[in-house]
């Protein structure tokens, strides 16, 4: 009947407009509300909102990862462009897997940026980690190589790295990624093991340029999504997840060194519809 | 992108060059697609949409033998009249020295936007000192004291570790003591739903009346523009916009949807990470990648 259908047209538009406003972008969120729309006015189910949280719950449940291979050191890079909290993750990951039972070391290969090295070094100290740096010169991929070969002296078996922010944009920088999980992969078989884009929650449709660029050159398999303390929601990962099929896997949630956590698919989706 | 998107509206009308309603509907709703895919807020899209389409559906552009171009014209106009006037950054006031707060949300580009500024400064025969009043985040007033000297900057360091007031206060006395005529203070990336750290702003501002309160943003940022822009403009009184981070391919309609709702001009972009990747402002550029 004619009443219902426009109740429901008015719903959609609601839920579509709460997409919207959490950056999962014009395409996405009509993908979802097209898969939505059409189960809905055939079943004449349970209401569109439930529909639309299943869907997305379906979209950002990843499979569960496949155990780590026995990898000594594992490897994990943190990449992604410019003032997204890698630094910052860095530490607060480096502190996680610690008290998950790991030994991490943290590697500075970040050579650019004022300061950087003392940011990442007062985020080790924080978190009673192990850093090393450049010994002279500043090759990204030499000191990462220097990190994983004193992993294997000191008996850590897990290396963070550090790396500079950068835009997708330049290829000069990403190609020097490239050349680092070059390096990485020639000293650890299957390194490096995690690749985390950290896509800053505030971002728009240009998050998932990035990912499409990062994941091409750099290969990422993961993603950080930091400062989801704010307003922003960060609804572009659930376009990349889409897209991409990259899971998230870790939230930032403050600027202490504990404000990192697993990611919860059922808790990101309820404080999106908040 | 734009163009091309109504030149295939346009030219389903087959024969009918002339404009209907309906047909400018089709082409607003292209409009508000492109818009929303370059990131403008969607509350922002709507009121811009609903404006375009008063001038649209005028008499004169419906009978025009060139409607595509007409509407497309509006739509430049409505932007550019959007982002404004420029108006003068760092006029004379009288006032020695003149202070600029940066403030913004974290990892923005405050910093770097701040040696930027200084180089700019100098570079028109202005003696800038450089303050950074983040006692907060790990190695941030190191970073602000290495661009400098990097930068051959002058850059103040004071003694106080604890109040960012204090700090500030401090940069204002010496400017005074030595003779610079502007002091450009870098303050700790913050969220605009962080009471306490929002109070913090007040009490430099209370500590050093600023002349000028820019808004540092990324180019790259989405919907949530408009609440942090918002509510950074509530608290502190934003007097102009920077947008950093535009050498990027981001489409930035974040920069349309920050000036609707605070209502000042972007006087700079930044366009990279080097000292002298600071520009004016373009309008015209803006509106330009805007539309794809
Ligand atoms: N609120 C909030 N702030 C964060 C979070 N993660 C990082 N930050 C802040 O974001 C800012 C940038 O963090 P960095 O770690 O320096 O970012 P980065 O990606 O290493 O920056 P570059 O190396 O310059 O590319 C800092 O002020 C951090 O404290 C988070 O989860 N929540
Ligand atoms: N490509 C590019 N990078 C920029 C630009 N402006 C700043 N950056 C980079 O963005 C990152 C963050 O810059 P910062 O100046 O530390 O940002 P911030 O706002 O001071 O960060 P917090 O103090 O942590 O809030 C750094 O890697 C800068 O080099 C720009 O215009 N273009
Ligand atoms: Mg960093
Ligand atoms: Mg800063």
């Amino acid at each position: 009947n004619e009443g219902a259908a426009a109740d429901r047209r008015a719903t959609a538009d609601s839920i579509e407009e709460v997409l919207l406003e959490a950056d999962v972008g014009v395409a996405a969120a009509a993908r979802i509300m097209a898969g939505i729309d059409a189960e809905a006015a055939a079943a004449g189910g349970p209401p569109l909102r439930g529909r639309v949280r299943r869907e997305m719950l379906r979209i950002l449940s990843a499979p569960p990862p496949p155990p780590p291979v026995a990898a000594s050191p594992r490897v994990v890079l943190v990449v992604g462009v410019n003032g997204t909290g890698k630094t910052t993750t860095v530490g607060k990951l480096a502190a996680l897997l610690q008290r998950e039972g790991a030994r991490p070391l943290i590697c500075a290969a970040d050579t650019f940026r004022a300061a950087a090295i003392d940011q990442l070094a007062a985020w080790a100290q924080r978190a009673g980690v192990d850093m090393v740096k450049a010994r002279a010169g500043g090759d990204p991929a030499a000191i990462v190589y220097d990190a994983i070969d004193a992993a294997r002296a000191r008996g850590r078996d897990v290396v963070i790295v550090d790396t500079a922010g950068r835009l997708h944009t330049r290829s000069d920088l990403m190609a020097e990624l490239e050349k680092i999980r070059r390096v990485a992969s020639r000293a650890v078989a299957g390194a490096p093991h995690d690749v985390l884009l950290a896509l800053d929650a505030t971002v728009g449709q240009n998050g998932l340029v990035q990912a499409r660029q990062f994941l091409e050159r750099a290969g990422v398999n993961g993603i950080v999504l930091t400062k989801i303390d704010g307003t922003a929601k960060g609804g572009i990962a659930v376009a990349i997840a889409c897209e991409l099929g990259l899971p998230i896997r870790y939230v930032g949630v403050g600027e202490a060194l504990e404000d990192l956590l697993p990611f919860a698919p059922d808790a990101y989706v309820d404080a999106l519809f908040t | 992108v734009l163009g091309n998107r109504f030149r295939d509206i346009f030219a389903g009308i087959r024969g009918e060059v002339r404009l209907t309603p309906a047909a400018v509907e089709a082409a607003l709703r292209e409009i508000r697609l492109a818009l929303l895919e370059a990131d403008v807020n969607f509350k922002v899209v709507k009121a811009f949409v609903a404006r375009v389409r008063d001038r649209a559906v005028d008499r004169k552009v419906l009978d025009s033998l060139t409607p595509a171009q007409q509407v497309v014209g509006i739509v430049r106009d409505e932007l550019l009249a959007l982002f404004g006037k420029q108006r003068p950054v760092f006029g004379a006031t009288g006032r020695r020295p003149q202070v600029v707060l940066l403030i913004g949300l974290q990892g923005s580009g405050k910093t770097t936007t701040a040696a930027k500024l200084a180089h700019w400064l100098r570079r028109q025969g202005r003696r800038p000192l450089l303050v950074s009043v983040d006692v907060r985040r790990p190695a941030a007033v190191e970073q602000l004291a290495v661009l400098g000297s990097q930068a051959d900057l002058a850059v103040h360091d004071p003694a106080e570790r604890e109040s960012a007031a204090a700090r500030a206060r401090s940069a204002v006395e010496q400017a005074r003591a030595d003779g610079f005529d502007t002091v450009i203070v870098d303050t700790a990336g913050r969220l605009h739903v962080d009471d306490v750290l929002m109070s913090e702003l007040d009490e430099i501002a209370a500590a050093v009346d600023p002349t000028e309160r820019l808004y540092v943003a990324d180019a790259m940022t989405g919907q949530d523009a408009v609440k942090s822009a918002g509510e950074f403009h509530r608290r502190a009184a934003i007097t102009g916009i920077v947008l950093t981070k535009m050498d990027g391919d981001a489409r930035g309609g974040a920069a349309l949807s920050i000036v609707a709702v605070v209502g000042v001009p972007i006087v700079f972009s930044g366009c990279g990470e080097r000292l002298e990747d600071l520009e004016s402002f373009a309008p015209d550029r803006m509106v330009s990648r805007m539309l794809g």
